[in-house]
């Protein structure tokens, strides 16, 4: 099913 | 100083019912626009963003803004203690370690108050960028509970794939497969049933099942949710808060070896 990104990968830091 | 009334008090345990599985502690910013969360779930793969805005309270005064540690089982716990009819005032000095919430019954014949300790939590905020995105769906929330819940017994990790034939939810396990499609449907009687679509270039992504059902513990704010997806980018699920917010939950997607 594949690898899980995490949330950070695509957010940066505010 | 703050002071906050929500004549819809019950509307605050539902928010925090649906994050409370999710996000263990959690700070609570609160400001002259209201009350917001940004958080991630204790494996970083998604963040939940509200936003409660000041003009949704009755009374709503903030001098300075603050921030709010909070554990949330416990923030739960008193919330229920308050009735869901009740109205909840909330209050905390600038500088003070505690918050203090009022539950007052509806026929103003009950008054309760609780004290909670806040504590220090060290989070970083995520900036969310602004995204175009390729699909959106505006479905009834208890049809979104139980797509997930269906799937969630066949499989762990679902393909959503928007195209202009509709919304399909496809899952796989040691049973079989399962295929879910949502079509457009704005002719229903009750605008609760109501399905739109907004395609403006085909999308599928994989995610994992777990994440989107507990979003979906948030049935019981909204009549409807929203996904919103672009290609390798995390689906935002959002439940509007009625007109004085929204709960936002962003899941990253899983990518090919």
């Amino acid at each position: 099913g594949g690898v899980q990104t995490s949330i950070g990968q695509f957010f940066g830091k505010a | 100083m703050l002071e906050a009334r929500l004549v819809q008090g019950g509307m605050l345990k539902k928010v925090v019912d649906a994050v409370k599985d999710l996000v263990t502690e959690a700070n609570i910013d609160v400001s002259s626009s209201g009350f917001q969360l940004q958080a991630m779930d204790t494996s970083h793969v998604s963040l939940i963003a509200m936003h409660l805005r000041s003009d949704a309270f009755e009374h709503f005064r903030c001098d300075r803004a603050m921030s709010m540690g909070m554990s949330l089982a416990n923030l739960a716990k008193v919330l229920k203690c308050a009735g869901n009819d009740d109205i909840v005032t909330l209050k905390a000095n600038d500088d003070g370690d505690t918050v203090t919430f009022m539950f007052e019954s509806p026929k103003e014949d009950r008054v309760s108050d609780f004290e909670l300790k806040l504590m220090d939590i060290d989070s970083e905020h995520l900036g969310i960028p602004d995204t175009d995105y390729c699909a959106t769906v505006t479905m009834p929330s208890g049809e979104y509970a139980r797509i997930c819940k269906d799937l969630s017994s066949i499989g762990d990790t679902v393909v959503i794939s928007a195209t202009k034939d509709g919304v399909k939810f496809t899952t796989s396990g040691d049973v079989g497969t399962a295929n879910v499609t949502v079509r457009q449907n704005t002719t229903a009687d009750k605008k609760e049933d109501q399905t739109i679509i907004d395609l403006k270039e085909p999308v599928a992504l994989t995610f994992a099942l777990r994440y989107l059902t507990s979003f979906a513990k948030a049935t019981p704010l909204a009549t409807h949710v929203t996904l919103s997806m672009t290609r390798e980018l995390p689906v935002m699920v959002e439940y509007a808060i009625q007109d004085m917010g929204f709960l936002r939950f962003y899941l990253a997607p899983k990518i090919e070896d």
